[in-house]
């Protein structure tokens, strides 16, 4: 998290932070048993990561203090259109991990709620990111094992589209947008989701609950005046959602 | 009934002289033995008789024989001055048997060719009930009703009296015997009549188990007794009461003995007159009813029906619960229960009690927990209420959810369910919020 601040603790009970061969992810706890986290998180290179190499952390704030205690993983559901072999498409970046045991929740831990089915984007509105990812001390980027959050607004889409194509004429490969994503931050930078937030939620609020507007997904840089986080827009998904919590 | 002989009797049949129609041949000694079944006489008739005429059927003869007695020796032909010719009136044997013997000599007359005899025979049924008394003082063949039957007879007796075994005399019978009839009425012989003398007469009331006999003599009640001190003495003639179990008792003198209560279902009068001395005799109508079972009444927490003010031999009784408890007997539950009362005054099995019932443990709830409000042990009619762990979870269906143990032994809740409650989780709601106080 660029620009943030440290999250008190059972502030955001929701996060899960994950570690896939030694790099790291976030996540959201929906249920019991399940976490929502970004697709290509679980993917490398098409092949799925296999369910031992997964560790769910969940309920602290502090990842020294986290370690102690994962919880294992009992299927991993990657939304069957995500296809993003090189890193280049991140449409439908969503996945789901079913845990062996349930979840019993606590102050610490805490599911976040789906949105509605109606729910809107509305430009400029304020949602929380949060993770374990990057962050910046004196322009240089470091890594934090505390929990961090940043309130970030959400983007006009072709404002968005708009700052990808500008990034195009001085980057190569770089992602497209869709409309099962959204973006979220500041267009003069500063405050961002970074490397190792991807999975984590995009809190937004409704006045009374939190809930899963978006998954951390990917992003030109960091921070960068002139760019946004582009996040998956979980309202898209929620019959999929609902389907695979379902069937398993 | 008569038992029939193996093979069909013969009961009419022809007989007739060797070659008949043809002249017999002379040197005969020919005989013939004609029995039919006992009780039957044979009556012989000739069609036709032609034999060698000669004075005392000197030559040739048909002789006719019952055992060895002669009931006719015969020769000649119709209208023929010597010999004798039996004509056209039958001759009937005495018994069962006759016997023919025809002899011829050794000449027969040119002039006249004799062609014998040709006779017919049937069984006649002897009526012996008209017979004469015999001679030798035995007396009449029946001492009452003599009934002729084919081929025998059969003695009855006048009413009131029963044959001996001799089967042709008759004494006076004993109105007694077995009385197995829920009521009926009893009486001395010939009551209300002169009484005959010596009489030894048994009388058995015996009615089903379960019943019980209660005799009621009428008040004309008279058995010689002797006068003692203490009372009539029955010494000579006497009624005595035999009820199972207890000591047998005499009944005699003038007094009618009323109503007896035997409280059994086997009751044996022996009455019993010498051949002196007069008694007029007895009569009595019993009656039976069942014997009645003791009840307690009630069953604390049940109901026991049918409620009758008594309670006899073969009624039923059911007992039910009330809504909430269960039957036990023996430690165990029964889902049912009835009992009769049986022929010895007991019922077959003995009440039950009625158990409150128990719904058992209330189901844990995952992430919450449950809470009596009212009762305790689980038992019928105990309210629990469930609840999740706040703010974490929330009841599903609503909050102050309450179940009461039914009478199906079902915790139900107060919207008649049992569907088991669940806590949900609660989402999206952090116990604490990140501060946000500066602008």
């Amino acid at each position: 998290i660029i620009g943030g601040s440290e999250a008190p603790e059972n502030t955001i009970p929701w996060q899960v932070l994950l570690s896939i061969h030694g790099q790291r992810a976030g996540g959201m706890v929906i249920a019991d048993r399940w976490i929502m986290t970004a697709a290509h998180v679980l993917v490398n290179e098409n092949d799925k990561v296999p369910n031992e190499a997964v560790r769910v952390y969940t309920g602290l704030t502090k990842v020294d203090t986290l370690l102690r205690s994962p919880v294992y993983v009992s299927s991993i559901h990657v939304h069957p259109e995500y296809n993003n072999p090189n890193l280049m498409d991140f449409n439908n970046d969503i996945a789901l991990i079913k845990l062996q045991d349930a979840i019993t929740f606590k102050g610490s831990i805490m599911p976040i709620c789906l949105p509605a089915e109606d729910a809107t984007y509305t430009t400029g509105i304020m949602g929380m990111v949060s993770g374990f990812g990057l962050t910046e001390t004196d322009n240089r980027r470091i890594l934090t094992n505390k929990l961090k959050y940043v309130q970030l607004p959400v983007v006009e889409q072709e404002t968005c589209s708009d700052s990808i194509t500008l990034a195009r004429r001085t980057r190569d490969k770089v992602p497209g947008l869709s409309n099962n994503m959204f973006c979220a931050g500041f267009p003069e930078g500063g405050r961002d989701s970074c490397q190792g937030d991807s999975g984590g939620p995009f809190a937004l609020n409704d006045g009374s609950r939190f809930f899963a507007g978006g998954i951390v997904s990917w992003g030109v840089d960091c921070g960068q005046q002139g760019t946004y986080g582009v996040y998956t827009r979980v309202s898209n998904y929620l019959d999929w959602i609902n389907k695979t919590m379902q069937e398993n | 009934c008569i038992q029939l002989p193996d093979s069909e009797p013969v009961m009419l049949g022809e007989i007739q002289s060797p070659q008949y129609p043809q002249p017999y041949p002379p040197n005969l000694q020919r005989q013939w033995d004609i029995s039919v079944p006992e009780g039957y006489q044979i009556q012989l008739t000739f069609t036709h008789l032609d034999i060698e005429a000669s004075e005392g059927c000197h030559y040739d003869a048909l002789t006719v024989l019952y055992d060895d007695k002669v009931l006719g020796k015969f020769c000649g032909y119709e209208n023929s001055e010597v010999g004798h010719h039996p004509g056209t009136q039958p001759i009937l044997s005495p018994g069962s048997r006759l016997s023919l013997i025809f002899q011829t000599d050794e000449n027969n007359p040119e002039r006249h060719q004799n062609v014998g005899f040709s006779a017919q025979y049937q069984a006649i049924d002897i009526d012996e009930c008209s017979a004469p008394e015999p001679a030798d003082g035995s007396g009449p063949l029946c001492s009452h009703i003599c009934l002729n039957i084919l081929g025998s007879y059969l003695c009855a007796c006048h009413h009131g009296y029963q044959l001996r075994s001799d089967q042709r005399t008759c004494v006076l019978s004993c109105p007694g015997g077995i009385f197995d009839e829920p009521e009926g009425h009893l009486f001395s012989p010939g009551y209300p009549d002169t009484p005959p003398r010596a009489v030894s007469c048994q009388y058995v009331i015996s009615v089903d188990p379960g019943f019980v006999v209660n005799l009621n003599f009428t008040d004309n009640f008279h058995i010689e007794s002797v006068d003692t001190e203490e009372g009539p003495d029955c010494v000579y003639h006497w009624l005595q009461v035999t009820i199972p179990g207890k000591e047998p008792t005499k009944l005699c003198g003038r007094k009618s003995p009323g109503l007896i209560v035997t409280n059994s279902n086997t009751i044996t009068l022996d009455y019993h007159t010498d051949h002196i001395g007069l008694s007029n005799g007895w009569s009595l109508d019993y009656t039976t009813h069942r014997v009645m079972c003791p009840f307690s009444g009630s069953v604390a927490n049940g109901r026991v029906t049918p409620t009758l003010t008594k309670y006899l031999y073969r009624d039923y009784i059911y007992v039910r619960c009330d809504p909430g408890y269960k039957l036990m007997m023996d430690g165990q539950e029964i889902k049912s229960f009835s009992t009769m009362c049986q022929s010895n005054g007991q019922w077959h099995l003995p009440l039950p009690e009625c158990h409150i019932i128990d719904c058992g443990e209330p189901k844990p709830l995952l992430n919450g927990g449950v809470t009596f409000l009212s009762g305790s042990q689980n038992q019928y009619r105990s309210l629990v209420q469930y609840h999740c762990n706040e703010p974490f979870y929330s009841l599903f269906g609503g909050e102050n959810v309450t179940f009461a143990c039914e009478a199906d032994r079902k915790w139900r809740s107060n919207h008649d369910i049992v569907v088991h409650p669940t806590c949900l989780p609660v989402c999206g709601q952090p116990t604490k919020l990140i501060p946000a106080y500066q602008r």
